[in-house]
């Protein structure tokens, strides 16, 4: 009776017995395999405590805007819901109404994947200009397969305290193509956005550029790189501006959410 | 005006049952024989039975539904037959140690999401096409 399959009407019509042990996970493994996943995950605790949860509690809003979607029936997503695009100007919400960018995209999505920040490299002020702020994150969990549909990086900026508090900020995010020893990186700009200095909220920043990259060869992590400048191009320490990275809280830390799409037209692997 | 209206004779028809009536919930949704049309039936998948809830944020489960009844002539408009069931239920009738019944199936599938963690701790959100039973029907 303890089948995971219940019936409140009337008696099915399969014979009710008690699985034995190997044919329960027989029927789990059946069932994991219908949600496309080749085994149960095992999330592990990270080293040092609890998982940020900024992304979880960002993805439980999607998932709930996408289950009163299906709710009303539209097979496919169809509706759109009803998100503000947030992508052109700079977005500063709370987390609570934090809005994912497109309504299409969320709607037109077959899967939205979640990165947690890895590795986290700051040049602040105890190190030579420009100042920058370095971000991870690992792909390898991206399946094949999906394209996507829509990539945004999303970092939590509290009011910076400092005297420049009605200064105008320019806050600019790079994709790091390829580090070099003896020089600058290869850097590919990925957005940029103005907002003051005493603002507060969510930045929402559009990545998808950066896909065209890591869909070709996501052995390697994707770093991004944000620098902050001031109207006449002085480079002000992110930390300083209040972007905040690992040290912030858990429901203010910096993350990534991909929109993906199954793919139409699935690549042919190369004979 | 009720005492001029002449006692109306009932017209003699043959009631062949309603091809086009809806089972209100009054009717018995049972064919002649007894037995249940072809309708959509509540089947709950739990995840929480499955011990899956160290990994799946939402949902604890979803009602999958079933479709089960039959599909015997006549195949009233409640069980959405298509013209092909209606004409394979007759020629059932008249063969039917050759030809079986239509079948009781989903006409309408909708999409289910379920929101997850994976081994790197990321969160998925993966949209699942065609798990939940909206409308049955005689194919």
């Amino acid at each position: 009776s303890s089948s995971f399959l219940r019936n409140h009407l009337h008696p099915s019509s399969f014979l009710q017995r008690r699985l034995s042990g190997r044919e329960k996970r027989e029927m789990q493994r059946e069932i994991l395999s219908i949600l496309g996943l080749p085994g149960r995950p095992r999330p592990k605790a990270p080293p040092g405590g609890k998982p940020p949860s900024s992304a979880p509690l960002f993805m439980l809003d999607l998932y709930h805007a996408m289950a009163s979607e299906e709710e009303d029936g539209e097979v496919g997503g169809e509706t759109e819901v009803a998100w503000s695009r947030g992508v052109s100007r700079p977005v500063l919400t709370s987390l609570s109404t934090q809005s994912p960018p497109l309504g299409r995209v969320i709607s037109h999505a077959d899967m939205v994947m979640s990165f947690v920040n890895m590795v986290e490299h700051d040049r602040d002020i105890f190190h030579q200009k420009p100042y920058w702020k370095e971000f991870r994150f690992d792909l390898t969990q991206i399946p094949t397969g999906e394209s996507v549909t829509a990539a945004e990086f999303r970092i939590y900026k509290m009011r910076s305290f400092t005297r420049h508090i009605n200064k105008t900020l320019h806050i600019s995010i790079y994709e790091i193509i390829k580090e070099q020893s003896n020089r600058e990186s290869d850097l590919f700009l990925l957005d940029i956005q103005e907002l003051r200095a005493g603002d507060e909220g969510w930045l929402v920043f559009d990545v998808t550029a950066a896909s065209n990259h890591w869909l070709l060869n996501r052995r390697n992590n994707l770093g991004l790189r944000l620098y902050v400048e001031t109207d006449d191009g002085h480079s002000v320490d992110p930390g300083l501006a209040g972007l905040l990275g690992r040290q912030g809280p858990r429901s203010k830390q910096p993350f990534m959410v991909t929109f993906f799409r199954a793919n139409q037209n699935p690549i042919r692997a190369t004979r | 005006a009720v005492k001029h209206l002449k006692k109306r004779q009932p017209k003699k028809t043959n009631d062949l049952p309603h091809p086009n009536k809806l089972p209100g919930i009054f009717d018995d949704i049972h064919s002649t024989d007894g037995r249940q049309v072809c309708r959509r039936h509540e089947l709950y998948v739990s995840f929480q039975d499955l011990g899956w809830l160290d990994w799946v944020i939402a949902p604890q489960g979803y009602s999958a539904y079933y479709c089960e009844g039959e599909c015997a002539f006549p195949l009233d408009s409640c069980m959405n037959a298509t013209n092909h069931a209606i004409l394979q239920s007759l020629v059932h009738l008249m063969k039917p140690e050759t030809v079986p019944k239509a079948c009781c199936a989903p006409t309408k599938l909708s999409a289910t999401s379920v929101l997850y963690y994976d081994n790197n701790n990321n969160v998925i959100l993966k949209k699942h096409r065609n798990m939940v039973v909206k409308s049955c029907g005689c194919h």
